[in-house]
């Protein structure tokens, strides 16, 4: 049930990040965030920059799911 | 370590994104 839990919330935050439904979050999307977090250009640029592994510029549901495990287990999970 | 320590800067900047997405959750009708 937790998992479920878990993988619903990730679901929910990522459609929250990418509003226009592309199935990936960009730079964009993620400065767009900056109306609504109290988080600054400069931090959500970092958070993209921690959370894209790969830095291909494009956050995958998977990267991100990683990135929101991490943050709960404290510790980053491949 | 520079590299350790951006590191967990980062854990923190992570932490405080997500947080602040659970709390914008928790806090809508």
């Amino acid at each position: 049930v937790e998992k479920n839990t878990i993988l619903g919330k990730t679901h929910e935050f990522f459609q929250m990040c990418d509003i226009e439904n592309k199935g990936f979050i960009n730079r964009r999307d993620m400065q767009r965030l900056n109306s609504w977090l109290p988080l600054s250009a400069e931090e959500l640029e970092n958070v993209f920059d921690t959370l894209d592994s790969d830095g291909n510029g494009f956050l995958t549901l998977e990267e991100f799911s990683s990135g929101f495990s991490a943050f709960l287990f404290g510790r980053r999970i491949s | 370590d520079p590299n350790m320590k951006a590191g967990a800067a980062n854990e923190g900047v992570l932490a405080n994104f997500f947080n602040s997405l659970l709390s914008k959750k928790t806090g809508s009708p």
